[in-house]
């Protein structure tokens, strides 16, 4: 989308930058992580380096100002314009302006410098607006409090002006390698007879008629869950997932999340207060007990009831011989549960109540 | 403004004002002979095809929400 008359770039890939001041609303240390987070995310996939000099100016000024700043785009303290930045150039190029009038934070309130500086610095390395409304460079801010992750769009840009990353470890952006040995899931569950896996901002989704899974982002399912869930699992008597992350859980049916959701995993299931998180869960089909892995216990909740067995927390390597360790995610397919941790799973059979088979995951996505 | 749908005064500005700061309005509206019914259209339907919007050259409701969304303060046109 060539609209960046030019194409102007920096000539070099090492870069410096300075702070000239700061905003009222946040602490000093709060303003410089947020920028140097924000400049890490073009600098983790490109060749390029930034280095906060103090002495003298930086290629790439920082700075906040109120009203007109004598540079054509005056500032008015309201949410129309609160920020802009210059593209590459000596003297004022490159620099970015903030509204000293805008309130500024560092969580989801409006607006995160953070975000606001990722987008900003695209400019201030020969970036234009995107189109993509899922890229950092659309024009609009589309901030939420989600784990940021640079989209694909913006990767192909700034690569097509600084080229790729030399670090071996590349942001995946809206891609995904399933086949990638070293991959671990956040969540796994089954859904109406599907298996699906969560990782980051995606859903991998196994459909058995598909020869290769579909991958894409969970926003476009759940646009107001958060990513990165702990765990997640099918409770299909009542044809509900439920997603779980930290001490909150999210209940939905389909695309919808129920009302009155997130709830606190105390309050809901009657979790023990020291319970801060959920390993991984999933519900037996046939007896309606949910299973809840939390370190090396784990908890026994009955749907139907809606009440915790007692008798719980029990020792998981007691009532399921082999599984030794953390469950990271775990769900039912026929008469096994499939336990993974990190990139291992365990086929545990519900019958013989043994182990029956073990290895990498990669058979779920035809590797 | 012929291409204003809803007639509202505060729609105006606020399309004119966001054309002219994002879209170079102002500069081309000083050329003589400027059809400007036509310039905006224009003007807006380069700031549809963007944001992925209907190109319908009109400041219909789905434009002036996405005009009025908090954005950056770099023009999607330079001059």
């Amino acid at each position: 989308y060539a609209i960046t008359h030019n194409n102007p770039r920096w000539s070099k890939t090492h870069l410096t930058y300075s702070i000239l001041n700061y905003t009222p609303y946040l602490p000093r240390a709060v303003v410089e992580d947020a920028i140097e987070r924000a400049f890490r995310v073009w600098s983790d996939v490109t060749p390029l380096t930034f280095e906060r000099v103090f002495e003298k100016e930086g290629d790439i000024v920082l700075s906040f100002h109120r009203g007109d700043h004598s540079d054509l785009y005056p500032f008015d303290g309201s949410k129309d314009h609160f920020a802009h930045a210059f593209l590459p150039a000596p003297g004022m190029g490159g620099d970015v302006h903030y509204d000293l009038d805008q309130k500024w934070t560092d969580n989801s309130e409006n607006f995160n410098l953070f975000y606001v500086t990722a987008h900003e610095l695209g400019h201030s390395l020969g970036l234009s607006h995107s189109n993509d409304e899922e890229a950092l460079m659309y024009p609009s801010y589309t901030w939420s409090n989600k784990d940021f992750v640079l989209n694909q769009d913006d990767i192909n840009r700034i690569q097509a002006l600084y080229g790729p990353s030399t670090n071996p470890i590349q942001s995946t952006g809206a891609s995904l390698d399933v086949c990638n040995s070293g991959l671990t899931f956040d969540a796994i569950t089954t859904y109406r007879g599907e298996v699906i896996f969560f990782k980051d901002r995606f859903y991998i989704r196994v459909i058995s008629f598909l020869p290769e899974p579909m991958i894409n982002m969970i926003d476009l399912i759940w646009p107001t869950l958060p990513g990165k869930f702990d765990a997640a699992y099918e409770s299909s008597m009542v044809d509900e997932l439920r997603f779980f992350k930290g001490s909150k859980v999210w209940a939905v049916q389909e695309q919808n999340v129920l009302e009155g959701f997130p709830m606190d995993i105390h309050s809901y299931f009657g979790f023990p207060s020291n319970v801060t998180h959920i390993d991984a869960a999933v519900c037996e089909e046939e007896t309606g007990k949910t299973y809840f892995f939390v370190d090396h216990m784990y908890w026994r909740y009955d749907e139907n009831t809606r009440s915790m067995d007692p008798g719980y927390p029990r020792l998981i390597a007691e009532d399921f011989p082999g599984i030794n360790h953390k469950v990271d995610d775990v769900f039912q397919k026929e008469d096994y549960f499939y336990f993974f941790y990190q990139s291992i799973q365990h086929r545990f059979n519900l019958q013989t109540r043994r182990i029956d088979d073990s290895g990498d995951f990669s058979t779920w996505f035809n590797c | 403004f012929p291409v204003i749908q809803d007639g509202l005064q505060k729609n105006v500005k606020t399309v004119w004002k966001y054309l002219e700061n994002y879209y170079n309005l102002g500069k081309d509206m000083q050329a003589k002979n400027v059809n400007s019914k036509e310039v905006m259209a224009e003007k807006l339907r380069q700031m549809q095809q963007l944001f992925g919007l209907k190109v319908t050259g009109n400041s219909d409701p789905e434009t002036l929400n996405a005009m009025r969304k908090p954005r950056c303060g770099v023009p999607d046109v330079a001059p």
